[in-house]
């Protein structure tokens, strides 16, 4: 998945994300035209009730549940919007929801915002730390009896991108995890 | 002579002023530039997950095409410099907001389940994950139909504007990113790209490309070629398609002419949620907007901020409630079904967005993380990698 946000000069604004699902997707190559092909129909065998395992059969032109958010906060008021999408699979949402917070709440810049280690509570309920997450507080968290998954994830794929606009000023900043870099004018 | 002189006098005044002007600009410029900081744009900006892409959307800005036109030519970049992350053979969804009405809408063309497909799919699931390798996993693409309505709807420039950049880069020496070279000699994923048909993109006989290898993809430069001049349609109704359903035929898909024929992008309204004094504009299902407004909504109400976090029993206080968020959070993702295929699951997924819900998850969540994983309504949850 990679994610682009776009601020204009009028202040329109565009959050796009684009997905191919897993690295290289199905792996499937159309040698003719150059395409990679992307697996998303491997998301339906996530899509079940709480309640039941069951898994509904696929639906002929259904869109499979996705994390992607593209998204745009707009404080009309002071003129200032944050426009924000992420990729990494299941990890988008921790990532995109823990760079607003960082942003909008806790104080930081956009680019310590989205650099800032994650953390990412899994489908059992346990929690995964990105690398060089603040081991103080992964302790203290341990204190208060939050569990640790035990099987740690390979690599941590998330990458966010935004561009924040606060009145006159336009900041831009890109994953260096995924070695991005901005441009703005 | 007297008009002579008087001509001369309003010259210098007017020089004057010139200068005047010019020195008051600088100042108010300078000024700016000093109060937003050394790292601030003043008119516009692109954020991309690749240096050369970003420059490529800023371009297309500075040759005065809408954001919706940089956007479409970063991400026809990016397919090309993260091929692992995206291409023409995937699906996009797009948050546009326009400044001139406040309006804000939400393209989605996600790709589609095809018309057949393997009834033994989900059968295959437990074996598939995490990578999901095989044919039958293919969905109809929607990217290049996204672009094209995002285009139809907000584009500035020729549709053609936006390919040129791409394709020079292909034509003019393109070599293998880092990033990507990363993902190629990744030990997990290389021994499946040997064995699938990648091979021969990215494979040099037994050894995978390395970074800085001459890359320059003809296949691909050619077809955005054909589509930067004939438009989306040579692919969903034109020669393009007919090519891609048969290369791919042959790998035991089951895409047809017409799932691609058929394929439409969606224009929906955004989910829209108060987030103290901005309004968080996200995408609804079966993306994953709800969710997104789902936890910031809950997080709102314990009013972190900057001095929360100064003292370290604060920061693992606000980590604490942020985890206990994220646990409701996963277990309400099964509201992200897509609801046109899904009737009985119309607009659940606006529950979420709720104060009374987030009032009541708040109430939830106490000092302990150990709560059985029925209180956040997970048993039963399985992974949820959806991407």
């Amino acid at each position: 998945t990679a994610h682009v946000s776009v601020l204009g000069e009028d202040g329109s604004a565009v959050a796009a994300t684009s997905t191919i699902n897993t690295p290289f997707g199905a792996m499937v190559y159309s040698p003719r035209t150059g395409i990679l092909l992307n697996n998303e129909l491997l998301d339906l065998c996530r899509r079940h009730k709480p309640t039941s395992t069951l898994t509904p059969p696929p639906v002929p032109g259904e869109r499979p549940p996705s994390s992607m958010v593209p998204s745009i906060l707009v404080n009309k008021g002071r003129g200032s919007k944050l426009v924000i999408g992420g990729a990494g699979g299941e990890l988008i949402i921790s990532a995109v929801a823990q760079t607003i917070m960082n942003k909008l709440w806790l104080g930081f810049d956009l680019t310590e915002a989205i650099a800032a280690p994650i953390l990412h509570v899994n489908g059992k309920g346990h929690v995964e730390y990105e690398p060089k997450f603040n081991q103080e507080v992964q302790k203290g968290l341990q204190d208060r009896g939050q569990s640790q998954s035990r099987s740690q994830r390979p690599i941590f794929l998330n990458a966010v991108q935004a561009v924040f606009q606060d009145g006159p000023c336009i900041y831009a900043a890109s994953d260096l995890r995924k070695a991005g870099k901005a441009s703005g004018y | 002579m007297a008009w002579g002189s008087r001509a001369t006098i309003c010259l210098v005044l007017l020089g004057v002023v010139l200068g005047l002007v010019i020195i008051v600009l600088a100042a108010v410029l300078s000024h700016r530039q000093a109060s937003c900081g050394p790292s601030a744009f003043t008119r516009a900006a692109v954020a991309a997950d690749s240096e050369i892409c970003s420059d490529i959307g800023r371009a297309i800005l500075q040759q005065r095409g809408s954001p919706v036109d940089a956007t479409i030519a970063a991400l026809i970049c990016t397919g090309v410099v993260n091929p692992q992350s995206m291409g023409l053979g995937g699906g996009v969804v797009f948050t546009i907001y326009n400044a001139s009405t406040g309006k804000v809408e939400v393209i989605n063309a996600r790709e589609t389940v095809p018309a057949s497909y393997d009834q033994r799919l989900l059968d295959q699931c437990k074996n598939a994950l995490p990578l999901g390798t095989g044919a039958q996993w293919i969905g109809v693409p929607g990217e290049l139909r996204g672009y094209a309505e995002a285009h139809r709807r907000h584009g500035r420039l020729p549709w053609a504007q936006l390919f040129q950049p791409t394709i020079a880069l292909l034509r003019e020496g393109f070599r293998v990113p880092f990033i990507l070279s990363q993902f190629l000699n990744n030990s997990i994923l290389r021994p499946f790209l040997y064995s699938s048909t990648l091979r021969q993109l990215f494979f040099n006989g037994t050894e995978t490309l390395r970074a800085q290898d001459p890359f320059p993809w003809p296949a691909l430069a050619n077809t955005l070629e054909t589509v930067a001049k004939e438009g989306a349609e040579a692919l969903y109704t034109g020669m393009l398609g007919h090519m891609l359903v048969k290369d791919i035929a042959q790998q035991g898909s089951q895409l047809t002419v017409q799932d691609l024929a058929t394929f439409q992008a969606e224009v929906v309204e955004p989910l829209e949620m108060p987030l103290g004094n901005y309004t968080l504009y996200s995408p609804p299902p079966p993306a994953g907007g709800a969710i997104l407004s789902f936890i910031l909504n809950v997080l709102k109400g314990f009013n972190f901020s900057a001095e929360t976090v100064a003292r370290p029993e604060g920061k693992v206080n606000v980590y604490h409630h942020l985890v206990e968020t994220l646990k409701f959070a996963v277990g309400q993702r099964w509201r992200l079904w897509d609801p046109s295929s899904h009737p009985g699951i119309q607009n659940i997924s606006l529950d979420l967005l709720r104060e009374d819900l987030a009032q009541r998850i708040r109430q939830q969540i106490d000092s302990r993380g150990d709560h059985q994983l029925s209180h956040y309504n997970l048993s039963g949850i399985r992974g949820n990698g959806m991407g």
